[in-house]
C-alpha cells in the first residue's frame, strides 16, 4: 500500500 | 534520495547543537522545556513501530531520537533545572495536544492504534515548535547555539517537501502522504517568520534580536 510505503520515513 | 537525507541529518544535527548549548554554557536557558516535552511525545507515538523496524538507517536514527530527547529532558529537568525559567514557557500546550489529537482521530488513514497515534505524531510535530517560539517571542532574542537549533530542526522538515515531490515523480505508484504533506507545509509556514530573521541577522553575523 502507498502509505505504508511513507511510513519508511521518520 | 538527497533531500531526504539531508533532512534527517539536520534533525540529528538540531539535536547535537541543543545539547551542545547545554553542556558547553551549562544552562538550559532560552529553550522551552514544553517544546521538549512534546518532541518526546511525538517519537514515543511515532515509533511503537520501533521493534519491527526492518530498515538500519530508520533503526538507528529512532533510536537516536527518543534516546536523545530522553537525556536532554533529563538535563532540563535534573541537571540543569536552575538556569530552565518556568514563567517564560508559558504557551497553553493542552491547545497543541487538542488540535492534534482531534485530527488524529478524525481523519487517521486506518483505525487502528499504530495509525491513529502516528496521525497524532505528525500533527503534533507541526506545531511542537511552537511554545518554543513564544518563549522566543517574550524574551525578544536568542543566543546564537538556540537560534541554530531552531533553525536547523526547521530545515528538517522544509527538506522532507523537496523530497515527497522527488518521490512521487520517481516512485511508479505517484502516491501522496496527505496527512505527512499537509503537516509538513503547515510546520514549514509556521517557521518561515523565524527563517526570516535568521537568514537576515544570525547568516550575517548579527544577534538574533526580534525587530
Amino acid at each position: 500500500g502507498s502509505k505504508e510505503e511513507f511510513k519508511d520515513e521518520l | 534520495n538527497i533531500f531526504r537525507v539531508l533532512g534527517d541529518f539536520s534533525h540529528l544535527a538540531s539535536i547535537f547543537i541543543l545539547l551542545h548549548k547545554i553542556q558547553q554554557l551549562k544552562s538550559c536557558s532560552g529553550i522551552s522545556f514544553k517544546s521538549q516535552v512534546l518532541y518526546m511525545l511525538v517519537y514515543i507515538t511515532r515509533y511503537l513501530d520501533l521493534p519491527w523496524t526492518s530498515s538500519p538507517y530508520n533503526f538507528i536514527f529512532k533510536v537516536l531520537f527518543i534516546s536523545s530527547e530522553l537525556y536532554i529532558i533529563y538535563l532540563m529537568a535534573r541537571a540543569y533545572k536552575p538556569t530552565n525559567d518556568p514563567n517564560l514557557d508559558t504557551f497553553h500546550v493542552e491547545f497543541l495536544l487538542g488540535f492534534a489529537g482531534l485530527l488524529a482521530l478524525l481523519f487517521p488513514y486506518k483505525y487502528t492504534i499504530l495509525e491513529v497515534f502516528w496521525a497524532f505524531s505528525i500533527w503534533l510535530e507541526s506545531v511542537a515548535i511552537l511554545p518554543q517560539l513564544f518563549m522566543l517571542q517574550r524574551t525578544g532574542e536568542a543566543e546564537a547555539m538556540t537560534a541554530h537549533y531552531i533553525a536547523a530542526l526547521g530545515m528538517y522538515r522544509a527538506l522532507y517537501i523537496p523530497n515527497w515531490i522527488y518521490r512521487y515523480f520517481s516512485e511508479p505508484t505517484h502516491k501522496v502522504d496527505t496527512i505527512a504533506v499537509t503537516a509538513g507545509i503547515l510546520q514549514t509556514i509556521l517557521y518561515s517568520d523565524f527563517f526570516w530573521i535568521y537568514y537576515t541577522k544570525v547568516m550575517r553575523g548579527e544577534k538574533f534580536k526580534l525587530p
